[in-house]
C-alpha cells in the first residue's frame, strides 16, 4: 500500500480485426506515455502535473481519438473537449467545442487554475485560449486522412460510429457499420429512438 | 478518447480525459469527457477516467460512482470499478481506469477491448488491448 501509481487509456470499443501492426503501434505509444509519467513521478511532480503531461503527449500523437487524430463531426471538422480534476480539493477544469487549440487538456488546466469557472465551451473557450496565449493551429492540423475515410464510411452507412477504428480494408469488416446499413439511424450503435426526444 | 489517472507519492490523486468525440457526430455534441463526474473525477480517495459510449457514461455518472461506492459502500478500488462497470452502465458499453490514494491501480471495461497501460512504484507495469 502507498507509493505512486499511474494508468493511461487510449479508448475502448476496438475493432476486433485491428491489424497487428496497429496494435503494436498502440502498445508502443501507451508504453512511451507510461514511461513519461513514471519519469515525472520519480521527479516528484504532483499528480495534477503528471496527468496533464501524459495527456498532452497522447493528444499530440495522431493514433488515438484526441487532439491530432480526433474523430470528425458531420461537417468534416474537429471539435475537441477535455477535462482535468485535482483530487485534494476537487478543483476541476473542462473545455468543449475547441477547434484550434493544439492541446485541449492544457486549456482545461488553465480554466481550473486561471479562471473563476469550471467549464468553458465553444467561442468562449477559444477566446480564453487566445487570452492565455496557448498554442493555436488551424483545424486541418487535427484531421488525418484515415479519419476522413472513416467519416466517409459513416456517412455512407448513415451512422454515428462508436468504434471508429475500422480498417479502411472493407465495409464488411465493420460490424457497427454493417449493422447500421440494415437499421434506422443509430447513435452509439443503438437506435436513435431510445434516446430522449431532444 | 484518451485519459490518464495518477496518484503521486504524497497520496494525491488526479485525473484527465481528452477526446475528439464520435465520428459523424452532430456539431455541438458534448460527450462525457468534459463532464466532471461522468468522464473524469478525482477526490481524496481516487482518480478515474472513462471512455466509451459517452451518453451511457453520462447517464451512469460513471467516474463519480467509482468514488461513491468506495466512500459509501466501503469497496476497494478494483471492487468499486467492477461494480460500476457491471451495475451502472445498463446497456451501454464503456471502460475506465482508476487509481486510489493507497497506490492501487485498476481498470474495467465491458467492451471487447480497451487500449490501456498501468504501472506502480513497486515495479508492476502492464500494457494491454483485449
Amino acid at each position: 500500500m502507498g507509493g505512486w501509481a499511474i494508468a493511461v487509456h487510449g479508448g475502448a470499443g476496438i475493432d476486433p480485426n485491428l491489424p497487428t501492426e496497429k496494435q503494436e503501434e498502440a502498445k508502443l505509444l501507451l508504453t512511451r506515455c507510461l514511461n513519461l509519467g513514471i519519469s515525472a513521478l520519480r521527479s516528484n511532480l504532483p499528480a495534477i502535473d503528471v496527468v496533464e503531461l501524459v495527456v498532452r503527449e497522447l493528444e499530440t500523437d495522431p493514433l488515438f481519438n484526441s487532439g491530432r487524430g480526433s474523430a470528425l463531426s458531420e461537417n468534416g471538422t474537429v471539435e475537441m473537449e477535455a477535462s482535468i480534476m485535482d483530487g485534494p480539493k476537487r478543483r476541476c477544469g473542462a473545455v468543449s467545442g475547441l477547434t484550434t487549440v493544439k492541446n485541449p487538456i492544457s486549456l482545461a488546466r488553465l480554466v481550473m487554475d486561471k479562471s473563476p469557472h469550471s467549464y468553458l465551451a465553444f467561442s468562449g473557450a477559444e477566446a480564453f485560449a487566445r487570452q492565455q496565449g496557448v498554442e493555436l493551429v488551424e483545424n486541418e492540423y487535427f484531421i488525418t486522412e484515415e479519419n476522413k475515410g472513416m467519416l466517409k464510411l459513416a456517412k455512407e452507412a448513415n451512422s454515428i460510429l462508436f468504434d471508429y477504428r475500422v480498417p479502411i480494408a472493407g465495409l464488411e469488416s465493420c460490424t457497427a457499420v454493417a449493422a447500421a446499413v440494415d437499421s434506422p439511424l443509430q447513435m452509439n450503435g443503438l437506435p436513435i429512438s431510445i434516446y430522449a426526444p431532444e | 478518447t484518451v485519459g490518464c489517472v495518477v496518484v503521486d507519492s504524497q497520496g494525491r490523486c488526479a485525473a484527465a480525459t481528452s477526446t475528439g468525440g464520435l465520428m459523424n457526430k452532430m456539431s455541438g455534441r458534448i460527450g462525457d469527457s468534459p463532464l466532471i463526474g461522468s468522464g473524469t473525477y478525482a477526490c481524496n480517495l481516487c482518480g478515474v477516467s472513462c471512455t466509451g459510449e459517452g451518453e451511457a457514461i453520462i447517464r451512469g455518472t460513471l467516474a463519480r460512482d467509482v468514488a461513491a461506492v468506495m466512500e459509501y459502500k466501503g469497496l476497494g478500488l478494483q471492487a468499486a470499478v467492477d461494480y460500476v462497470i457491471k451495475e451502472r452502465l445498463d446497456e451501454g458499453q464503456a471502460g475506465l481506469i482508476a487509481v486510489s490514494k493507497d497506490g492501487e491501480v485498476a481498470c474495467g471495461f465491458n467492451t471487447n477491448g480497451m487500449f490501456r497501460g498501468c504501472a506502480t512504484q513497486d515495479g508492476f507495469m502492464e500494457v494491454g488491448i483485449w
